[in-house]
C-alpha cells in the first residue's frame, strides 16, 4: 500500500509536469511527498515555477494563475484516474481572454471520456460547448431551463 | 459511466418538477445571475448524500425546499433530486445498464434515499459511488469561488486527495 | 456616543434601501442592529429580499447576488461618509453583463466626489473608464505599465 | 483628498523604479493573468502600513522584495513605494497641499516610513490616515475575491466598519 501511494504520487508528479507546461506553454511543476520515507503518512504538496518567473511562493501567486494551477493538477489526477463527470462551476472567472483558450483546450481534450458540467459567464467559454443550456427566471424566484441547444460545430454563429 | 438525468422538485429554485439531460462531452450552463445554475451543482451534491448544509449555502436542512416567492407561490412541502446514470461500463456495482438514485426531504424529517426505486440508506449510496470519484465532496466537483481551495489547503488534506485518486 | 451610533445606523438604512433597490430594481434592504437597547455594544446585521423573491437567508444568494449586495452596502456607507478613493480588484468578476452595466453606473455617480481605482478582466467594465492603463510582463516577470489613455467619451471604440 | 503618484521601486514584479499617475473618476486597470495588477493594490496598502503580510499574499516579509526572473535579472536588495496624495482639502491633518509617504523595507531589516520625505513612524502613518477612509483594511480597498467577504463576517465585524463610517 506504501508502495502504491508513492507510485502514485511518481504518476501524478509526471502528468502535473504535462499538464502544467501544455496549460502555462512552459515552466515546471512538482508534486512532493514532505517525508518521501513515511509514505503512508506523509502530506503532499506542490511546486510550481511559472514561465519566466523563478520558483513560486504559491500564495503569492496571481488569482488567474492560482485558478490555471490547480486545473493543471485536476487534469494531472484525471491523467492518472479519470471521473466520469467533471463539474466546473464558474472557475474560469479570473481568468484572461488568452488563458480561458488554453483552459477550454484542455477540457476539450478531456471530454472524449470525461462528461464535463461547466457554468460560466463568459462568452469565449461559451463557443466550446457541445451542448447549451440556459437557465432563466421568467417567473419570479422560479428556475426555468430554457433551451437544450445540441451545437453544430459549424453553427456557433447562429446560436450565440 | 455517464450522468444521463437530472430531475428536480421543490429543490430551491425549482419547485416545478424539472427534468436535465446532460450529453457526452461539454455541457454548458448559462444564465443571469441568481437564476439557479448554481443550484443545480447543489442539487447534484445534495442526491449524492450531502451531510453538510453549509456546503450547500443553507443554513439548516429545510433550506434546500423551495420557500415560495413574493407573488403569492406557496413554498413546497418537501424537496427532491433524482440523477439517472449510464452505467453499461458497470462502474456502479450494479448488474444494470441504468441506475437511478433520489433523495427526497421534507420539514422535519430525515431525508429519504432510494435506489433504483427501491428505499436505501445513505451509507449504500455512499459506498456505490466511493470509488467512481463521484462523491458529494469530489474534486471533480469544483463549486463556484472554491477553485483555489485546491491550491491553499493543508498537505494533509491534499494527500486526502490523492489518495483517492489512487 | 450611543446616540451617534444610532443614527449612523439610521442614516445607513435609509441608504442601503436606496442603493439596493438602484442596483436591483426592486426588492429591499435594511441594516439592523440586533440589540438596538444596547448600542455601545450591539453587533449589526443586514437584511435582503430580492425583487421577486422572499426575504434572503443571506447564505443561498447566488455569487452575482453577494457581490452585488455588498456593493450596494459599500456605496450606502459612501452616501453616508465617502471615502476619497476606492480601490475594486475584479469585483465584476461573477457579474453577469446586465449587472455589469448597473454596478458601474453607479461608480460612474460616485466617480465625481471619489476617485475610482478599478482591476477588471472584463470588455463592458472597461467601457467605463475615464483613464485606462495597461499592465504587461514584456520582460519575463517584469511589469510594465503599458499606457495611460485618458479616454475621449466620444472615441471610445477607437481605443478599444 | 485625491491620490496623484505612486511610486514603486523593488516591489514585488516592480525591479525598477515605476510611476503611476492616477487621475480624478474612473481609473481601470486592464492586463493578463499574472502581469501584476493585484501587486499594486499591495504596494497601496503596503505604504499605507499593512502589518500582515498574509493579507498581501505572502509567507514572510520578505516576499515583497522582487525575487529575480530566470533570465538572470538579480533579486532586488529592498522594495520601496511611495504615494503622492493631492491634500488641497486638508482631509490628511498636514498643513502641505500635497502629501508623499514612503516606505521601504530591506531584507532582515524592520520598515522605514516617511512622511513628506521625513522619517516617521510607522503610528504617524497609521493616525494620519485613520479618519480618511483610506487605511490598509479599509472597507474602500476591495482584494480580489474578497467581495463577499463583507457579507459574510460576523455581526460584530460588520459592526466595526459602520463605526468607522461614523
Ligand atoms: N430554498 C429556496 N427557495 C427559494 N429560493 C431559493 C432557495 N434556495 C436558494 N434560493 C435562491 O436561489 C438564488 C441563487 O441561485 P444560484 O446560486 O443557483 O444562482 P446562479 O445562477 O448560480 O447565479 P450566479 O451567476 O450569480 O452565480 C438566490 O436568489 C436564492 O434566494
Ligand atoms: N517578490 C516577488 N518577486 C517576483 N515576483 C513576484 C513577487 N511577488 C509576487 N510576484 C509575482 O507576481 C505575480 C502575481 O501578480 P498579480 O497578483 O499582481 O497578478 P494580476 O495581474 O493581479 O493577475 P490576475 O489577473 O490573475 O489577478 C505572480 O506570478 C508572482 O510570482
Ligand atoms: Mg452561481
Ligand atoms: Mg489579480
Amino acid at each position: 500500500i506504501a508502495e502504491k501511494f508513492s507510485r502514485t504520487i511518481e504518476n501524478i508528479n509526471r502528468h502535473f509536469d504535462k499538464t502544467f507546461k501544455a496549460m502555462f506553454e512552459g515552466g515546471e511543476a512538482t508534486v512532493i511527498m514532505l517525508s518521501p520515507e513515511d509514505p503512508l503518512e506523509t502530506g503532499v504538496d506542490i511546486q510550481v515555477k511559472l514561465p519566466g518567473k523563478n520558483i513560486e511562493v504559491l500564495s503569492l501567486t496571481s488569482g488567474g494563475e492560482k485558478a490555471l494551477i490547480a486545473a493543471s493538477l485536476i487534469f494531472a489526477i484525471f491523467l492518472q484516474n479519470p471521473s466520469p463527470v467533471c463539474i466546473l462551476d464558474e472557475v474560469d472567472a479570473s481568468m484572461d481572454a488568452a488563458n480561458i483558450e488554453k483552459f477550454f483546450k484542455m477540457i476539450k481534450k478531456f471530454s472524449s471520456e470525461i462528461q464535463f458540467i461547466v457554468i460560466t459567464h463568459n462568452k469565449k467559454s461559451m463557443e466550446f460547448a457541445d451542448t447549451l443550456y440556459g437557465v432563466t427566471m421568467e417567473q419570479k424566484g422560479v428556475s426555468k431551463i430554457l433551451s437544450v441547444h445540441f451545437k453544430n460545430k459549424k453553427n456557433n454563429d447562429d446560436i450565440l | 459511466m455517464k450522468l444521463r438525468k437530472i430531475t428536480l422538485k421543490g429543490f430551491k429554485t425549482f419547485p416545478r418538477k424539472t427534468e436535465i439531460e446532460y450529453k457526452e462531452g461539454i455541457n454548458i450552463i448559462i444564465g443571469p445571475n441568481g437564476s439557479g445554475k448554481s443550484n443545480i451543482v447543489d442539487a447534484v451534491k445534495w442526491a449524492l448524500g450531502e451531510k453538510s448544509i453549509k456546503s450547500l449555502r443553507g443554513g439548516n436542512m429545510d433550506d434546500v425546499i423551495f420557500k415560495g416567492n413574493d407573488q403569492g407561490m406557496l413554498p413546497s412541502n418537501f424537496a427532491s433530486v433524482s440523477m439517472i446514470f449510464d452505467n453499461q461500463d458497470r462502474k456502479l456495482r450494479l448488474d444494470v445498464d441504468e441506475v437511478e438514485i433520489e433523495r427526497a426531504f421534507s420539514k422535519d424529517k430525515a431525508s429519504k434515499f432510494m435506489i433504483n426505486k427501491k428505499r436505501a440508506k445513505l451509507k449504500e449510496i455512499v459506498s456505490l459511488f466511493a470509488d467512481t470519484g463521484i462523491t458529494s465532496n469530489s474534486y471533480a466537483i469544483i463549486e463556484q469561488g472554491k477553485i483555489n481551495n485546491l491550491l491553499l489547503s493543508s498537505s494533509q488534506e491534499k494527500r486526502v486527495i490523492f489518495e483517492e485518486a489512487a
